[in-house]
């Protein structure tokens, strides 16, 4: 049984996330305003950087064109990808050559990561900043406090700040043995976690029946 | 080797980061 990239890696989205350009060791991955994900690779000539490859990933993920700028001979970096040429190749999600596949699982694990720092849904509550991040399913939430604690949910795991600044880690769901005075903050969390879900489920009905622009990041309310 | 977000980490990316949470001037 071939291994698939489906099997290694799910399609990325970069929906409504922030345009950025960001350089690595030897690669230049950016958001473009486009919505798509650009990888460009590079290798070091007469200590100038060219761009030898290119992958330029739609924002759904689905469609990757991959080409080599100038002939393979490379493009000078510049601060935005070079276009790719007339008759670009592309590949869709299913038939991209295994070579490729690390390179695609990079760019999706740069998304993935700017999803989790990227609030969909922010809600202000009487004591706190609740944030449901644009990484689902299932999203992260963080809980700023307004007196300096934070709690924040990441895949099952549970980070508390105290707002004396000591910090530890609840596992899954497990709130049990909590003190009192920290039970009072999860609790408050949990409620503003509840509330940006619904929130967003509402919101979403809405961008639906509308079908034009899109709705989210939604803000609910002020620091008050 | 496994790609981890180390990789990307830096103060331009942290100050993007940053931008994100603070809303658009109410």
């Amino acid at each position: 049984q071939k291994p698939t990239l489906r099997s290694v890696v799910s399609p990325l989205t970069a929906h409504r996330l922030k345009p950025i350009r960001q350089k690595t060791k030897n690669a230049v991955v950016s958001i473009l305003d486009t919505g798509e994900v650009c990888m460009e690779f590079l290798k070091e000539h007469h200590s100038q950087e060219l761009v030898k490859e290119v992958l330029r990933i739609s924002g759904d993920g689905n469609v990757i064109a991959v080409y080599h700028p100038n002939e393979g001979r490379g493009f000078l970096l510049d601060n935005r990808p070079p276009a790719p040429p007339e008759g670009v190749c592309t590949y869709n999600f299913d038939n991209l050559p295994e070579k490729y596949w690390k390179k695609y699982q990079y760019a999706a694990k740069f998304v993935q990561l700017v999803r989790t720092k990227t609030p969909k849904v922010t809600f202000y509550t009487r004591y706190a900043k609740c944030m449901l991040m644009e990484n689902s399913p299932p999203a992260d939430v963080e809980v700023c406090f307004y007196d300096g604690a934070k709690i924040h949910k990441t895949a099952g795991v549970t980070r508390v700040i105290e707002k004396s600044g000591k910090s530890f880690t609840l596992k899954g769901d497990s709130e049990a043995g909590l003190r009192k005075e920290i039970q009072v903050y999860m609790d408050h969390a949990n409620e503003g976690h509840r509330i940006c879900l619904a929130l967003e489920a509402a919101v979403l009905e809405e961008e639906k029946r509308s079908g034009s622009v899109p709705f989210f990041p939604i803000i609910v309310g002020r620091k008050p | 080797d496994d790609i981890d977000d180390e990789e990307f980490l830096d103060n331009q990316l942290e100050a993007y980061f940053e931008q994100l949470i603070q809303p658009e001037m109410m």
